[in-house]
């Protein structure tokens, strides 16, 4: 069971379509997923069909210690993939564990929890679990990075997305450097690639040049099926199998497992 | 001199690019405006071409105390139009002032010691100040909304951007129960307009039967010019005045100034 933590603090750079549609793809070809939705807006749930009311558990449950994985997961349309849906109480843990010793703790003691009775044989694992961070480095991210084995950074092909990855690389080594020791980068994404802007391809090549083979083959085009996808409460995967943007994460979830096997 | 804070707890929809073009083309019609940089990542200096080692001062000491307005405002390139430039120590600004009584206060108590050096004949008024607010709802968009006068929200014409609103709404009425009765909602500004797209119409309805006359005539459209303008640092009306982005700022700028004059 490995968990990943799709993380940037840069805003809108498609870290929530990642997880779903990445999520879908890996449960397509047949892995059992859990998405755990870790933002205030709970992008992820609604792009998943996850009703606003069937929400009566969340991730927020989970941080503050009140539920467990399995209590807080609910089935999706999509089979083999689970997800524990996000709430706006997020928004709220930054001051509610601000005193607790454990604030960082949270998430990786619940994933160590659910690995317990899987392996006492009272649940069945996930192959993967995919953590959809919110758009900051603030207690709710820390807590996605100190569960998890990797960092998958989704990296929008613009300017502006280029200025925070710094400091979200040194947020992950002061990570590694104390909360979790194990943690590495599983690799760059690049998102919103839009083949007829110079921009692009810039962004493009400098990230490439930056973290070298970090750097995922696939490639996600800007792809307007993959925004339209959620109003219908469906990834794109299922709304539009044949368009550009699904075909992208479908070999993108393919690399994926490619790189994990190389383990 | 009024305060607008430009939030939207979504991550990427357009509140930097606002910011740095409103600004711009409110200093080209001779306002004189101050911008300051809420946001760890500093994409508002960095499109307004200041460089990192010129920030030796920003809104994280204002925030903390460390330094006033003055103090931490620096020229741009752009005539009447200053900057308090970001800084990444922001990410700790949470942690920092968890234990300060006065924590939500302390950039309104930064603008009010301004408007005392204008009165004592000290210091030139700003007319308008800018507050480039981060992706999320916490002390730092809250310290702004407190300074604030009113709000101005970009919404992104995507289906995602509509998620978040309602949340959006609760903190502006949260913060105007409490920390500021008078604060209201300046206006929405609909940005990344693609009028190929059906999603991008469906969108704009739902906002404006939502919002009525609060939504702003000016939509922003979809335009590469604006994402490619900071990677010169330069605003999209300095790079290219002639392109759709920065004409629509510019008629943004001059509704502004309309909806200001009408108060
Ligand atoms: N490849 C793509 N092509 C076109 N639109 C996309 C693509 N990826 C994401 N989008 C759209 O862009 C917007 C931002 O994407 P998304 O919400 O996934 O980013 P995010 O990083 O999760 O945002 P936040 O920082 O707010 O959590 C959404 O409206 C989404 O539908
Ligand atoms: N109208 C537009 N047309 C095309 N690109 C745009 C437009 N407005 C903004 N952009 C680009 O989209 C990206 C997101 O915009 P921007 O950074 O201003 O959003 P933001 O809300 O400030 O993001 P964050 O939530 O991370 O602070 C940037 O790369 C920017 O250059
Ligand atoms: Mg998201
Ligand atoms: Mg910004």
């Amino acid at each position: 069971m490995r968990v990943v933590a799709i993380a940037n603090q840069k805003g809108g750079v498609g870290k929530t379509t990642t997880a779903i549609n990445l999520g879908t793809a890996l449960a397509a070809i047949g892995r059992k997923i859990l998405i755990i939705d870790c933002d205030a807006q709970g992008n992820a749930s609604t792009g998943l069909g996850v009703d606003p009311t069937a929400r009566a558990r969340s991730s927020y449950d989970v941080l503050v210690g009140e539920a467990s994985l399995e209590q807080s997961r609910i089935s999706t349309a999509v089979p083999n993939l689970d997800i524990v849906p996000g709430s706006e109480d997020l928004a709220g843990v930054e001051t509610l564990l601000h005193e607790d010793p454990r604030k960082n703790f949270k998430l990786k003691e619940a994933v160590a929890a659910y690995r317990a009775r899987v392996s006492a044989g009272e649940d069945t694992p996930y192959e993967m679990v995919l953590v959809d961070c919110p758009p900051s480095l603030s207690t709710v991210t820390i807590n996605a990075m100190t569960a998890a084995d990797s960092v998958l950074v989704p990296l929008q092909c613009e300017f502006l997305a280029l200025e925070g990855l710094s400091q979200l690389l040194r947020t992950v080594d002061l990570v590694r450097g104390g909360l979790n020791p194990d943690l590495d980068i599983q690799g760059v994404v690049l998102t919103m690639y839009d083949r007829r802007n110079n921009l692009s391809d810039q962004v493009a090549s400098e990230v490439r040049s930056f973290f070298g083979a970090k750097v995922f083959q696939t490639v996600i085009p800007r792809n307007v099926r993959l925004s339209e996808a959620p109003s219908f409460g469906k990834p794109a995967i299922l709304y539009d199998h044949k368009c550009s943007g699904s075909e992208a994460y479908i070999r993108l979830a393919q690399e994926l497992m490619e790189r994990e096997r190389e383990r």
